[in-house]
């Protein structure tokens, strides 16, 4: 119950280091 | 605040690009969904950097993106909820 899916999309915040993408890849 | 650019962009690393572009789009973002409006970030955060430039200039092909990433974030908690 706790899938990776929950956490999509990666949210972003004004002023903090962006790494979405990296949390998504492998 | 100055356009970004894509000569801009082009002297930033790949993930500071993003965050470069990120920061320009999530107020306007906020603007149309406060309260969702860094899920949409981050959502369209995925699409080209030369598309996202666009978007940032074009009103229009913003509200449109960001209206699609509603429907689909919709969509995934619905399906998350009902799983």
């Amino acid at each position: 119950s706790n899938g990776s899916s929950v956490n999509w999309p990666p949210e972003f915040h004004p002023g903090v280091p962006w790494k979405g993408l990296q949390s998504i890849d492998p | 605040r100055e356009p970004l650019s894509a000569s801009m962009l082009a002297s930033a690393l790949p993930h500071v690009q993003k965050q470069m572009i990120g920061d320009r789009l999530y107020p306007l973002i906020y603007a149309l969904h406060s309260e969702l409006a860094g899920k949409i970030t981050g959502m369209l955060l995925e699409i080209d950097n030369s598309e996202l430039l666009h978007m940032l200039e074009s009103p229009e092909s913003l509200n449109a993106k960001v209206e699609e990433a509603l429907i689909m974030l919709q969509a995934h908690q619905a399906e998350e909820q009902t799983d």
